[in-house]
């Protein structure tokens, strides 16, 4: 556990969090995707099934159960509890397109062809893309609520803090997974865009709003 | 050098 490790799991739980009270204070989930939420419950359920059957640590095992019950809590407020503020018009990209590329490249691309290991290879492939839905969803409305922008800047900022602690781990325990770097630095990419536009528009006071 | 069955990350 080296510190960027450490401050990347906390900036994706912070982004749950942000994004679970945002959704609880407002009593409304306008302007979230709801696919992509559903996506990340399945990158969490299909990742943490390792939780019956190898013990790393409390740490490991508390973190995955707080993410797994969060996403889950997620899901269940955008499609049951606040379900009539769910933007469903506007939440439209095609899931399937992702789901089904990220499946097959599982199967072929894996470290081991065992279900567990399919499964993993599976949920780190689909979540380096399961946020699209969501930018889909901004860049149709042409805007973002503020508290928004942060979920997906904690989001963006954990996968990048991930990408250095990876180079630390290299140079330092000799460990290296290629197919979590690989969809690491694709999932950052995604988030490019994003960040620039947080940087120059929500961090200076602006409300993020795509031009015309 | 990992165990691919231990995926100490998050």
């Amino acid at each position: 556990m080296n510190i960027f490790r450490l401050t990347g799991d906390l900036s994706h739980l912070a982004a749950i969090i942000i994004l679970l009270l945002k959704i609880w204070k407002t009593r409304s989930c306008a302007g979230i995707s709801g696919k992509s939420q559903l996506l990340f419950a399945l990158v969490f359920t299909t990742r943490y099934l390792d939780l019956f059957t190898s013990f790393i640590s409390l740490y490991n095992t508390s973190m995955k159960l707080i993410y797994v019950a969060c996403s889950y809590a997620t899901v269940y407020l955008i499609y049951m509890k606040f379900k009539a503020t769910y933007d469903g018009n506007h939440d439209t990209f095609r899931v399937e397109f992702l789901v089904v590329p990220v499946g097959g490249l599982s199967f072929l691309v894996n470290h081991d062809f065992s279900p567990l290991e399919i499964l993993w290879t599976f949920s780190i492939y689909l979540e380096s893309v399961a946020i699209l839905p969501q930018l889909f969803m901004i860049s149709k409305t042409g805007e973002a609520e503020t508290i928004t922008t942060h979920y997906l800047f904690f989001l963006g900022l954990y996968r990048a803090l991930y990408l250095i602690n990876w180079i630390w781990r290299y140079y330092f325990e000799g460990f290296f997974d290629l197919i979590a770097v690989v969809a690491g630095v694709v999932q950052t990419i995604l988030y490019c865009d994003f960040f620039y536009l947080y940087v120059t528009k929500v961090l200076k006071g602006k409300k993020l709003s795509l031009p015309a | 050098s990992m165990d691919p069955a231990k995926h100490d990350e998050l």
